[in-house]
């Protein structure tokens, strides 16, 4: 399109092509080009490189505005952090730890992954590098109880934010959905309001089953925000196109490295333009 | 799924004498958007639809079958052919230890994987070594140290000290330990981090791995090309592990990786424990694409 004379199929075709190649899919991808063929016919557009501009238009509309983490200003803000394994749940909660704390935010962390190896210990350094002070119990320990225990802690402390992590989780596994929903339900007894924000990790590099990811986790523990992590790669993020159609999850941050400073905020403007660069 | 489409397409064909192009035509852009939901990368399915094109058109329909089933059949076997045979094989080398590393993006499961095989390893008799390289990532050592506590088999740690000198060390000391199998589980990294890809090709050339195995989770969708191709033109791959295949991804990336390097894909993921561990079925993996 960079090269195009005129607005003809093979333009149409390559913009698709590019829509699928960032794992928008395949429907979504067609919705948007025909959209496009739309906004061209009425608009009577016949500059080639005004349609690269149009598309973004759409696919800005589609993510709708920035939104950010709810943070109460009078009292104890809750977040529950949910994901598959291995997306980033853990490194995601070290940086927003330390970016709140930069906030002058009084932050806690709750070691909820009680199950796999060295899960409690990396979120201990974690909370080291942001200092902050994690919450925990032995591996094996109930995660509903870790939560219960960091409740109390945080409401006893008078913490401004409590950070829950949990263990990575396939969504297709009921026992650990199910076991998911009663963390959230513990939460929720202990603060009526809580967890203000559950925040869903997906990792840019997935494909088309972050969809059903979304409808599952939100299912079980009704997930208010997603945060998009390792978009530092070479993956588009495209499915969070998807998910818009599907279910209205906002973006609320994003991952971009492995260093303590590298979370954003998801901003749809810059989200568009690095699909075609 | 994609038969019953085919089936829907080709209803008006029932004792039709072969398939045309028109009407092979219609089932390839339903063949095409079932591999793109399947995250088959989109370079790779048209590859794969112009293959399938050129047997389907004119075929004589067969009498046991439908047209659809035809070419479900047809598309079927050009994705096992893509896939490969069964390959499960670990190359034992002829002077031990066998030297087998693990890489990957981050997150991909490499650390998990290296203890499931040498658990499979030792249940098969052999005496396996894990080396912790991730000098890195929070804790990973200490994830490694657990995992080879939980199967008993011992863990060469330097601490963060160069990965390529832990690497050497540890070939040192599984040469005199006796054991014969040295698994050395790499940090994650992104394919286009030129240090940390540097990195991973010193300590090739330091250890000379027999096999180096790419571990790829299965939900990765359209960028599995871009990883893939990456680690196999500058490590040049023995073998993929595909991990969390217990999900519900239909897990095109299979398709897409090996197409890409022409590599087999030796193992599968398929859960958190340390026993989920299989050998991988291309065919079976071909129906779960399809859907
Ligand atoms: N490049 C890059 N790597 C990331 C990013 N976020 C996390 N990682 C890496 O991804 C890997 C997995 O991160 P974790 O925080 O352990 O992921 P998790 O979701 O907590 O994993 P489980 O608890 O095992 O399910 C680590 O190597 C992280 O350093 C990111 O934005 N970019
Ligand atoms: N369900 C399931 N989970 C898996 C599988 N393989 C690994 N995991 C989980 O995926 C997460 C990441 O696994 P790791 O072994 O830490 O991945 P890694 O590639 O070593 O990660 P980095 O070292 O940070 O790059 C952990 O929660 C594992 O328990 C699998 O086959 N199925
Ligand atoms: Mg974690
Ligand atoms: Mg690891």
């Amino acid at each position: 399109f960079t090269g195009a004379h005129r607005i003809d199929e093979d333009l149409y075709e390559e913009l698709e092509e590019v829509l699928i190649q960032s794992d928008i899919g395949v429907t979504t991808s067609f919705e948007l080009v025909t959209l496009l063929r739309k906004s061209v016919k009425e608009r009577k557009i016949s500059d080639p490189l005004m349609l690269q501009e149009v598309l973004k238009e759409h696919i800005n509309a589609l993510l709708g505005e920035e939104s950010p983490l709810y943070i109460s200003p009078d009292s104890l803000s809750v977040y529950l952090v949910v994901g598959v394994n291995g997306v980033g749940k853990t490194t995601t909660i070290g940086k927003l730890a330390k970016n709140l704390q930069l906030q002058g935010k009084n932050v806690l962390l709750a070691a909820g992954d009680t199950f796999r190896a060295a899960a409690i210990e990396q979120l201990e350094i974690w909370g080291d590098r942001a200092g902050v002070e994690v919450i925990k119990q032995t591996e094996g320990a109930d995660p509903a109880a870790v939560a219960y225990d960091a409740l109390r802690a945080a409401k006893s402390r008078k913490v401004d934010i409590l950070i829950v992590d949990t263990a990575g989780r396939l969504h297709n596994k009921v026992n650990l959905m199910k076991e998911l929903s009663k963390i959230k339900k513990v939460i929720q007894r202990e603060v009526p309001e809580a967890p203000h924000e559950v925040l869903l990790v997906l990792d840019a590099t997935t494909g088309q089953n972050a969809i059903q990811q979304v409808k599952l986790f939100q299912e079980a523990a009704d997930v208010t925000g997603i945060i998009l992590t390792k978009l530092d790669g070479t993956a588009k993020g495209g499915v969070i196109l998807g998910i818009q159609g599907e279910a209205r999850v906002p973006v609320k941050l994003i991952g971009i490295g492995e260093g303590i400073n590298d979370l954003k905020p998801f901003n749809p403007a810059e989200f568009a333009n690095a699909l075609f660069a | 799924g994609l038969s019953e489409k085919l089936q829907a397409t080709f209803k008006r064909l029932r004792g039709k004498g072969k398939l045309t192009e028109a009407d092979v035509n219609e089932a390839m852009r339903e063949v095409r958007v079932a591999l793109l939901e399947a995250d088959v990368n989109f370079k790779v399915v048209k590859d794969l639809i112009s293959r399938i094109k050129e047997r389907a058109v004119g075929q004589q329909v067969l009498e046991s079958l439908t047209p659809g089933q035809q070419v479900v059949k047809i598309v079927h076997e050009e994705m096992i052919n893509l896939m490969g045979g069964l390959e499960s094989k670990i190359q034992i080398a002829s002077k031990p230890p066998t030297v087998i590393m693990l890489v990957g993006l981050q997150g991909a499961g490499k650390t998990t994987h290296g203890a499931k095989l040498a658990n499979l390893l030792k249940k098969q008799g052999k005496r396996p070594l894990l080396a912790a390289c991730d000098i890195y990532r929070p804790a990973a050592i200490k994830q490694l140290e657990v995992l080879g506590e939980q199967i008993k088999v011992p863990v060469f740690s330097l601490g963060q000290i160069s990965p390529v000198k832990i690497a050497a060390d540890s070939l040192e000391h599984a040469r005199k330990n006796g054991n014969d199998i040295l698994i050395i589980d790499t940090a994650g990294r992104l394919h286009i981090n030129e240090e940390l890809m540097e990195e991973l090709v010193s300590i090739r050339e330091k250890v000379q791995p027999n096999e180096i195995l790419l571990v790829v989770d299965a939900m990765t969708g359209q960028d599995a090309v871009n990883v893939a191709e990456a680690f196999h033109n500058q490590l040049g791959l023995d073998g993929v592990i595909l991990s969390k295949l217990d999900g519900d991804t239909r897990g095109g990336a299979a398709l897409s990786v090996k197409a890409v390097t022409g590599c087999p894909i030796k193992f599968s993921g398929v859960g958190e424990k340390i026993d989920a561990l299989e050998v991988f079925h291309p065919d079976r993996m071909a129906s779960r694409i399809l859907g």
